[in-house]
């Protein structure tokens, strides 16, 4: 039985340009994975950018020194497929009956396809939302996993006229991502928008039910002496019979590293 | 400090929401700003123990219990803020990010705002054109105690005041705005620290995604109301 609970995904990934790779998503992640970081695949930064990811591996200049970020092709002028990006990884995941496993990616700019063991999603648009999947039933019997990710740039990145300026020539501003990426007053653009997987990817696994975005609330009377806290939870039951549940709420002032008081 | 259990019956295949019975403090210790008093945490464990399989899933968060309040003062046309009823004068740093390529990492994230509340600030203010901050960024503004202004997606210059003026009417997809808004309220609406959504950067959104925002974002009517005192009253 797998523990119940988040299992971080943020090692062993690699990762490659999409124009120098024939295989689909589906080959890549059943018959032809790739077998390392051998080119065209490199050892790729997860979460991170498709620029982290080439800084990480020398082949761009740290744009963070002197002029360097000059050097740095501009997704303008090399188009949106030189920094659409595969991004591969394996994960173990033993699980036992009435288990249920999610995978969660916290955020992606801009687009995705997902492949795992061979079956495809789409991750769909916009960099500020979270993709949650329920991926039970296409784990792999043997607990061996495939996962790959093909990330597509924002769909207006724009271009950077000569003398700059804020926010570009503002083509940005039609996709719902970060603005500054053209650059700004105080920034140099950034030569592929920040195009990639940048926040946190795990895997999350439950029992028959799951608890999903919890909201709490507190309310304040006579003179902060009389407090509430209000906790509203949605919970899906994704077992095919009735669950009868105990439902704990349990508050604690951590005094010390793990003494708690209850 | 509190323990409560509820038993609940779930049919198969459904998602639905519940809300416990309000757990009550008294005089429980509150978290300040930076600067007014201690930023005290409580550790809120919500767990679902199925009949039959034992723990089926648990969620924990660091909770802070605060009252923050903000209204536009009619003489200066500035923006008050008070917190448990006291006023604070507002000692803000613009924030965009931290790293151009987003190599976001908690101890990057401890640094910069460990120092910004050691320069005896109390809010940082996000920037529209910016991110919408991550969980690790609020997790230290919780414990440092600094406030956070967190804007949407939506600049002046890219969103129809800029040079040339652009995007009027500011995205293409108003709905995909609005489910990355919504989805953004639910990742960092737990946190003590933030104390204000702020719908852009020197322009108003467009119509549309500025009413919702002003919808979906006002404070449920149930915690404005007064709690009746016994438990019956309250079922």
């Amino acid at each position: 039985m797998a523990e119940i609970g988040k299992r971080k995904l943020d090692s062993g990934w690699l990762a490659a340009r999409s124009t120098e790779i024939e295989l689909t998503g589906v080959q890549l992640t059943t018959t032809h994975p790739p077998s390392g970081p051998s080119a065209p695949w490199m050892e790729a930064e997860v979460p991170g950018t498709v620029l982290g990811t080439l800084l990480k591996n020398k082949l761009v200049p740290d744009p963070f020194y002197g002029l360097n970020n000059e050097a740095i092709l501009d997704i303008a002028d090399s188009g949106r497929e030189y920094y659409t990006f595969w991004f591969f990884t394996t994960f173990d995941c033993q699980m036992s009956g009435n288990q249920h496993v999610n995978l969660n990616f916290r955020a992606i700019n801009y687009s995705a396809e997902l492949y795992l063991n061979g079956h495809k999603e789409i991750l769909p648009k916009g960099m500020f939302r979270r993709h949650s999947l329920d991926i039970t039933d296409i784990l792999h019997p043997d607990g061996k996993n495939l996962l790959a990710v093909l990330v597509h740039p924002p769909d207006h990145p724009g271009s950077i006229p000569p003398e700059g300026g804020q926010g570009g020539d503002h083509e940005i501003g039609k996709d719902v991502a970060a603005q500054y990426v053209e650059g700004w007053d105080w920034m140099t653009p950034i030569r592929d928008r920040n195009t990639g997987i940048w926040d946190e990817v795990s895997i999350s696994i439950t029992g028959p039910v799951k608890i999903t975005d919890p909201h709490l609330v507190s309310s304040f009377f006579d003179g902060y002496r009389r407090v509430y806290l209000h906790s509203t939870v949605e919970l899906e039951n994704r077992s095919s019979w009735n669950a009868d549940c105990t439902l704990t709420l349990q508050v604690t002032t951590e005094l010390e590293e793990s003494v708690c008081l209850v | 400090e509190h323990v409560q259990t509820e038993k609940l019956s779930i049919p198969p295949g459904t998602v639905l929401q519940h809300t416990l019975l309000p757990a009550f403090f008294y005089k429980p210790n509150l978290w300040w700003p930076n600067g007014m008093g201690k930023q005290s945490l409580y550790n809120v464990v919500i767990a679902i123990d199925v009949n039959g399989f034992g723990e089926s899933d648990s969620w924990s968060h660091h909770f802070g219990f605060r009252k923050i309040e903000s209204v536009i003062d009619t003489t200066t046309g500035g923006r008050l803020f008070k917190v448990n009823g006291q006023p604070v004068f507002i000692r803000g740093g613009n924030w965009i990010l931290s790293d151009g390529l987003l190599r976001l990492s908690k101890k990057r994230y401890m640094t910069d705002i460990k120092f910004h509340a050691d320069m005896n600030f109390n809010m940082m203010r996000c920037w529209g054109g910016g991110l919408a901050e991550r969980p690790e960024f609020y997790h230290y503004c919780d414990i440092y105690g600094l406030l956070v202004w967190q804007e949407f997606w939506i600049t002046g210059d890219c969103d129809g005041r800029g040079i040339p003026v652009s995007n009027p009417n500011g995205p293409l997809d108003h709905d995909l705005f609005m489910f990355c808004a919504r989805d953004t309220v639910k990742l960092l609406r737990n946190h003590a620290s933030l104390a204000l959504w702020v719908g852009g950067n020197e322009q108003i959104p467009p119509e549309d995604i500025n009413a919702a925002l002003k919808n979906d974002l006002q404070l449920h009517p149930l915690f404005r109301t007064e709690i009746p005192n016994s438990e019956e009253d309250l079922v």
